[in-house]
Parts: structure tokens; sequence; C-alpha cells
């Protein structure tokens, strides 16, 4: 059966759309057959696979507020398919709101596609609203990047008690499968500092891989698509064919 | 009378907050009163003037759902004062939908406050919902946070639309004030030219002071304090007194 993975922070820029793009990507090249679902109305998943708004179809707007049935789009990596996200979206969250059974929309309308993935990673707004709360109803995990600096892991704890009250009110399979630290730098001080302090209180759910900051990494959405085509051995694609093969084995080890 | 400016983005990790707690203080180190408002549940405007959430009694949350009149506290920096967030707000976010007027709620509390201040500024959530509507409709102007960085150069247009269409429904008065470019790292080719295309595309709109990438900036939240206090003659402080030096000279010239 499939995973269905929620990358979700509610603390802005921290790596959400490019550890969704890129670890999707690294999961695909060893042979996986992964589905993104974009719903953050920013659209910056598809823009990151180089799909412009007018080639956006099908999509997230579709399956959350028009319950149609959505034929994931292929994308230039065989293997990843994609649910984009268009301007749309910011309507649902607030249709949303008034309509029952408002939090299951999006487990309801993935119940059909999941079945034929391996595994399917939701990219989350930078909030907790309604959208990244669908997101947390239909998932059974969360994998959750955490970026290096003060404020990203202020707001850690709010998260996680948001998890938890999630899994007690909608979803008693969800759990936080790991944390992924981004845009680290080990000449920074602050950087070490932030790492320390995660280790120290969340242990083995941080994963040993962390994602370096790299400016490959930042340049690939101008050029459309993941790091791992635009620069393969950068050290932030490596980080993150590091960080497939460390997901991997943690799952076969359960 | 009060200037009354929402800083705001819906891309998340831009330099909203980072741009708000600095901004504001070097306007009061040249005399200006300034309040500040923090409308993020993340509360990291109150964690960066070091006001843990236990000593955050008179909060947004109850200028904006409680309508009680709220005491704004004083803070570290002389002439500078802050109504804090806490968690409760993410709860404001869905009560204020159902209310009538729910648009107004800020303008109208603020009607009573504002007075005493030469500036008023407003840190939003990376969202484009109910907060960040209420604090476009309190404005006058709107302050765009940028990163040089491409996916928050793919937000702007969306943005722009936005305060457009508030204007024309709720706030005649609402104008683009500015747009400051952050995390500016002259090294690298993406960031000249996101830049580049920034300045052709929205000219004099766009302030020539640009906030460096700089430690000191992402270290000051740590310590609880603006950066100006805590690191005075770094590169990302002499910005920020620059940034307000020009904003001033701006208004003068209106
Ligand atoms: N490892 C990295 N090295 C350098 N830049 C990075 C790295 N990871 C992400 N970035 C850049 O940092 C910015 C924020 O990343 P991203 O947009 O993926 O975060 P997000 O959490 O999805 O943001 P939002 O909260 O707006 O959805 C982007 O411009 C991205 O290109
Ligand atoms: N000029 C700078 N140099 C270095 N780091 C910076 C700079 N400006 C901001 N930062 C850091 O980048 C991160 C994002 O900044 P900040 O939190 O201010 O953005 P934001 O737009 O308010 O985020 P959110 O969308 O979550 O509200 C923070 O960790 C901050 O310390
Ligand atoms: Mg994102
Ligand atoms: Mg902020």
């Amino acid at each position: 059966t499939s995973r269905i993975i929620a990358i979700a922070n509610q603390k802005g820029g921290v790596g959400k759309t490019t550890t969704t793009i890129n670890l999707a990507t690294a999961l695909a090249a060893v042979g996986r057959k992964v589905l993104v679902v974009d719903i953050d109305s920013q659209g910056n998943a598809s823009t990151g696979f180089g799909i412009p708004p007018s080639d956006r179809r099908q999509t997230s707007y579709d399956l959350l507020a028009a319950e149609t049935a959505v034929v994931p789009m292929a994308t230039m990596v065989p293997g990843l398919f994609l649910i984009p996200a268009t301007v749309d979206l910011a309507g649902a969250e607030i249709e949303l709101i008034s309509t029952s059974g408002r939090q299951e929309k999006l487990k309801r309308a993935l119940g059909d596609i999941a079945g034929d993935f391996d595994l399917v990673l939701i990219d989350c707004p930078p909030a907790l609203g309604m959208l990244t709360l669908n997101a947390l109803v239909a998932a059974d995990e969360v994998l959750v990047p955490l970026q290096c600096e003060f404020f990203a892991l202020e707001g850690l704890s709010l998260l996680l008690s948001t998890i938890e009250r999630v899994r007690e009110a909608y979803n008693p399979r969800l759990r936080v499968s790991g944390i992924v630290l981004t845009m680290y730098d080990g000449r920074n001080r602050l950087s070490r500092e932030v790492v320390a302090d995660v280790r120290k209180v969340m242990g083995e759910k941080v994963y040993r891989t962390m994602i370096p900051r790299n400016v490959r990494v930042s340049e690939a959405p101008s050029y459309g698509k993941p790091v791992l085509l635009h620069a393969f051995d950068s050290s932030g694609a490596q980080a993150y064919v590091h960080l497939a093969g460390e997901m991997l084995r943690r799952e076969a080890a359960l």
C-alpha cells in the first residue's frame, strides 16, 4: 500500500517545497512511483517542476472543492506525477470552512488515486489552516522540514502539538516520521546550536542527513527543474539523494 | 496623524518579521513614536523583542476577537511599543470568518490607539487570509519585503493584485509604499538577477536600500533583541538604519 506523507511546517520559508520537489525526485530516481500533491496556492511545487500556470488543468482545487476525479499529470521526472496548484486554491480555504466533513475532503479525494503510487508527498502552505488540516487528516505521516534558524525552532512545539490534536480528533494513524534539518551552514554558530538543540530534544526523530545551504538548490526552480536534474553533483542534490536513502532504510526497518 | 503600515507578503520566510522589528527600532532610534502590532500567531515579532509568551497579557487576539481596549506594552526600545501575539490568534482566523464586518475589526480596534503614535507597523502572517486582510483594510500603506530568490519573485504579482482588490473593495487609500529587497547576496548570480528584474518592473517602488544576508540579523532573536541592539555595527543593522532614513525622506517628499 502507499505511504501518504504531509510535508508541513507553519513557519514560512523553511524548505517545505524544496524538500517535496527534491525528495520526490530522489525517490523516483530509485524506482519508486511517486505522486506530489501541491496544496499551496502559491503553486511553487508546480513551478519547480517547470509547469507554467496555463498547463495546470486538473488541479488540487478540483480535488478539494469540486470533488471531481482528477488525473495526475506526468512530469519531466520518470515515475513522478503531480497534481498542481493554482491561485484558485486561495478561495478553497474559505469555501471548505463552511462545508460539512471539511477536514476529510482531501482524504476522500486521494482515496481513489493513492493506490497507484508507492509514495504520495503533499506540499503544504505556511499555515495551520484548513488546507494543512486536510493534508494531516489524509496523511499517514508528517515530514517536518526545519530550517536551522532561531524562529524556526520556536515554531516546532506548536506544530507538534497541532499534529497531536489532529491525531486524537481525526486521524489515529498520523505520526511524525521525521524532522529534516534544512539550509544548514556549518560555519554559522547559530546553525550548529539549533542542530544540537533539536537532536537533543527530538533524538532519533531527526534524520541524520542534513540539507546544506547550497545556491544550486535555490537556482534550480528558475530553470524549472529539481536540483537533481539541474546540478546532480551539488551538495544540495546529493543531500536529497541521501535523505531518500535514509527514509527508505527507516521504512524497511519498521 | 499616524501612518499605519502593513508588512505583508504571503510567501513565507522573506523577512517580514525581521523587517518589522528592525525598521521599527531604527525609526524609534531617530525619535519617532512607533507601535508594532504582531498579528502572526507564531508571535515571532513579540519574541524578537524578548517578550516571553507568559508576559503577553493584552494581545492582538484581544484586539481582534474580544474587541476589548488593549494598552500597548513598552519594549526595551525607548519610544517603541508592542501589541504582542500568542497562539490564541490561530483561532481568531476562523472566528473572524463568521462575524459581520469581519475585515474591519483591526481597523476599528486600532482607531483609538493609532493616534498616539507616529507610525504603526503590522507584522503579517505568511498568507492572504482573514488576518492579513484585516491588516490591509486597517493600513494606509503596504511595505513588501521581498527575498532575493526565485520563488519569492513568483509570488509578487499575486500579492500586488490582492492589494489592488482590497483597495477597490474596502480601502481606497491603500497603496504600496515600497518594496524592500532582503537577504541580498551580491556574490550570488540569482540574487543579482532577481534585483535587476524587480527594479526593472517596479522602478521607484523599490527602495534603494537593500538588506544584505547577515548572520547577526538571524542571531539577534536568539538574544531577544533587535539587531540594532545586538550588533549595531553589523551590515544588517546598518541597512535597517539606512532603510528608515530612506523611508522618512520619501515621506517628506510626498
Ligand atoms: N538547501 C537550500 N539551500 C539554499 N536555498 C534553499 C535551500 N532550501 C530552500 N532554499 C530556498 O529558500 C527559499 C525557501 O524555501 P521553500 O520555498 O522551499 O520553503 P517553503 O517552506 O516551501 O516556503 P513557504 O513557507 O513559502 O511555502 C526558496 O527560495 C528556496 O529556493
Ligand atoms: N538579512 C538577513 N540576513 C540573515 N538572515 C535573515 C535576514 N532576514 C531574515 N533572516 C532570517 O531568515 C528567516 C526568515 O525571516 P523572517 O522570519 O523575518 O521572515 P518572515 O517573512 O517573517 O517569515 P514568516 O513567513 O514565517 O512570517 C529568519 O530565521 C530570520 O532570522
Ligand atoms: Mg512552499
Ligand atoms: Mg514572520
